[in-house]
């Protein structure tokens, strides 16, 4: 669709134009278009495609470093703590990872973090039965940390690899709420020697910038260690996880492509790029 | 803010003692930063700019002693307008029970918003069920009957049953039987480019002949908000928008690139997980906070 096209204003707008409403944001689609135009006449580009191939080469440096593995080898057992805002796919995520780490040969415990929602424990308890994980539950309305302190105890006991822990969505906003998950992260610290091993920050793919705000709180109050973004089976981009993970140096470990157990993929940055720019 | 952004650019300019068409064309670059940072859809930021280009070169501003106030209150009511302009209460009908369908993406805040609406009309002197409609999530059954269970309001017991028409057309006729005047239905999440969900969402649809078809909306959507709205409309003709999650921080520029691209009003807000936490929207605060 770019052959023939001039190297001119209005190209570089329209190519302005798809990383916008990619939700890449106004401040990062600017860095990218001059180290572009800064790259295009050190190397005196006159082919409209090969701008866009210099796009697409300045997001994934910038991606490329800062895609991860998860990391859940060496603990006693290790523990990953999954939180984000309300409604973003924490619970599905958790149901998806623990069958792909038992088909890697893992035992995982599922920890019923969430403690506030209506029937958040008997949907993690679906997935638990699907993954053919085991799930430690408290009682509703009951302390989460307690739930976690009495999942870690299980997993020593039943010899399990891995504990998940679910935690009630919560928007960065809400103070006390922040505070909880820091007190959960404590007591985890507290029962494994540095734990939690992963602090996965789950992001909706159809969020805009809000979601530099939702990492930059999340990240400030229990430091991240990985992303994952879900819901990249629909129309949205995610776009907004270029700013995030230049900005805050948080790795991007783990995508969600569908609502099925094994609609699980880690990350790709090549693939991500492309998809970019269908 | 922008009211402070727009204070600069007016300053530098004010030693002239005139503005002209740069001047505002500088003003306007702040006005397009401001709604793109919230979330607002490129192309409906760029009408919505050209627009107010007009009315911003006029005599209001170009006399006025606080050009930039005058900017930003032609913006704000512009953007006010736009949002505001349409019927925004439930439509009831004269043949109960009035039938309210609620749909959207996954997450949205479907489960949660239709209690919340049951509850509110419960308070209003209306006899609401609750359907639970979604029979794929895992405990999403549970999960309406337990909000529904909290505010005492009747949740229609699915069963076995697993097919969404069918759970919907026998609520329907439980709910007439019972004398409940309205109808609310929780759906499954689904995507806008799902085809057989959207093809289940249609029949649901031409089968129920819903009286008002809710769009649920996450406040922090970004610029795929327009793609969403486009979509469902044309499903299904929405007839009106709940934006979720409002307590939070996002700014949430969605409803107006759903407004500009569908035409449909915001009737409701979601502030927060409590079942009492939804509210009528307000145009002029949601402009101000669109604005930043
Ligand atoms: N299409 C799609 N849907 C997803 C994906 N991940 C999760 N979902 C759906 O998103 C909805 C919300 O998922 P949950 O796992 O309940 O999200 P959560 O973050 O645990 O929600 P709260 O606990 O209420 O904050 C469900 O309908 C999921 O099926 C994904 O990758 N793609
Ligand atoms: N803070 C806040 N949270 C909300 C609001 N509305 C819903 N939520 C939360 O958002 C999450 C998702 O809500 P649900 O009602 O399960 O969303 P849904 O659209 O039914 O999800 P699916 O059925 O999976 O598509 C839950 O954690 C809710 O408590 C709101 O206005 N404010
Ligand atoms: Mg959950
Ligand atoms: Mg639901």
């Amino acid at each position: 669709v770019l052959r023939g096209r001039v190297i001119n204003d209005e190209l570089l707008g329209d190519l302005e134009e798809v990383m916008i409403t990619a939700d890449m944001g106004v401040p990062t689609t600017t860095r990218i278009m001059e180290d572009v135009r800064r790259k295009a006449s050190e190397r005196s580009i006159r082919e409209a495609e090969d701008i866009i191939d210099l796009i697409k080469e300045s997001i994934g440096e910038s991606l490329k470093d800062l895609a991860a593995p998860l990391n859940v080898e060496g603990g006693d057992p290790a523990v990953i703590m999954v939180l984000g805002v309300n409604g973003v796919g924490k619970t599905t995520t958790i149901g998806k990872l623990a069958y792909n780490l038992r088909d890697n040969g893992k035992k995982v415990i599922l920890a019923a973090g969430d403690t506030f929602r209506a029937a958040a424990i008997e949907q993690l308890e679906v997935w638990a039965d699907r993954a053919g994980a085991d799930i430690i539950k408290g009682r509703g309305g009951g302390d989460p940390s307690a739930v976690i302190y009495d999942s870690i105890q299980a997993a020593r006991s039943r010899n399990c690899d891995v504990v998940i822990a679910d935690t009630a969505g919560r928007l960065h906003t809400k103070v006390n709420l922040m505070e909880e998950l820091k007190k959960m992260k404590r007591v985890i610290n507290r029962e494994v020697k540095g734990a939690p091993h992963e602090v996965l920050l789950v992001l909706d793919a159809t969020t805009g910038q809000n979601a530099v705000s939702q990492a930059r709180v999340f990240h400030e109050a229990l430091g991240v260690t990985g992303i994952a973004l879900t819901k990249l089976d629909g129309t949205a981009k995610g776009g907004v996880v270029v700013s995030i993970v230049t900005e805050l140096d948080l790795p991007l470990k783990l995508i969600g492509i569908g609502e099925k157990i094994d609609d699980l993929r880690p990350f790709d940055p090549a693939l991500f790029v492309e998809a970019l720019f269908q | 803010n922008l009211s402070n952004r727009l204070e600069v650019v007016f300053k530098k300019l004010r030693s002239r003692g005139k503005l002209n068409e740069a001047d505002i064309k500088d003003a306007m670059r702040e006005v397009r930063l401001a709604m793109l940072e919230a979330d607002v859809n490129f192309k409906v930021v760029k009408d919505f700019v050209e627009r107010v280009s007009q009315r911003a070169v006029g005599q209001e501003v170009l006399e006025s002693l606080t050009p930039g106030q005058q900017v930003i209150k032609i913006v704000r009511d512009e953007l006010a307008e736009l949002m505001g302009g349409i019927q925004s209460k439930i439509q009831f009908s004269r043949n109960p029970p009035t039938i309210i369908l609620m749909t959207g993406l996954q997450g949205s805040g479907k489960t949660t918003t239709s209690a919340k609406l049951a509850g509110k009309l419960r308070e209003e002197g209306h006899r609401p069920m609750l359907v639970p409609a979604d029979p794929r999530r895992p405990a999403a059954v549970e999960q309406l009957s337990i909000l529904g269970g909290d505010l005492g309001i009747e949740v229609y017991q699915s069963g076995k049953e697993k097919n969404a028409v069918k759970i919907c057309t026998k609520a329907r006729d439980q709910a007439s039987r019972q004398n409940l005047d309205v109808l609310i239905i929780d759906t499954a999440g689904r995507l806008h480019v799902d085809e057989e969900l959207m093809k289940e969402l249609q029949a649901i649809n031409d089968k129920l002949k819903p009286h008002e078809n809710l769009l649920v909306v996450d406040a922090m959507t970004g610029q795929d908000a327009v793609n969403v709205a486009q979509q469902f409309n044309q499903a299904i003709r929405v007839d009106g928008v709940v934006l979720t999650k409002m307590d939070g921080d996002a700014r949430g520029g969605a409803a107006l690139s759903i407004n500009a691209t569908i035409g449909k009003p915001i009737k409701f807000v979601g502030v927060g997980e409590k079942l009492d936490q939804i509210e009528p929207f307000h145009p002029d605060r949601m402009a101000s906070r669109i604005l930043g």
